[in-house]
């Protein structure tokens, strides 16, 4: 923490429509560790929301961190983030840097 | 083929 602080941003994208329409690519062991932001679908919920981009990185999804966390198992989190219905939110932490930590 | 970067996995959500 605190090192990253500084260049990190929270996202709350709104559940405004049936898909979260993002697609993200990487995962820990892979060149890519953090997962990153490869696709924005236009009528999602992310593009609905109008913060999320392609090429920013996700660091937490509802403030757990994805850092150490397979492809599989990060996307696993950002599904089930989007299916609960706990929250009619998902909180996405995000930066615009490539950071590999 | 394409560069070793562009062979991890794609999710779409």
């Amino acid at each position: 923490p605190g090192l990253l602080e500084p260049m990190s941003t929270l996202v709350r994208v709104p559940k405004s429509a049936n898909t979260l329409g993002i697609a993200i690519e990487g995962g820990a062991n892979t060149r890519q560790p953090l997962p990153r932001i490869v696709t924005i679908q236009r009528g999602g919920s992310a593009h609905n929301c109008g913060q999320l981009k392609v090429g920013q990185v996700i660091l937490e999804v509802n403030g757990i961190s994805l850092r150490g966390r397979e492809h599989r198992e990060a996307a696993c989190l950002i599904a089930e983030a989007f299916k609960t219905k706990e929250k009619e939110y998902i909180d996405f932490l995000i930066t615009e840097f490539n950071v590999a930590l | 083929s394409p560069p070793k970067e562009y062979e991890d996995e794609v999710t779409f959500f």
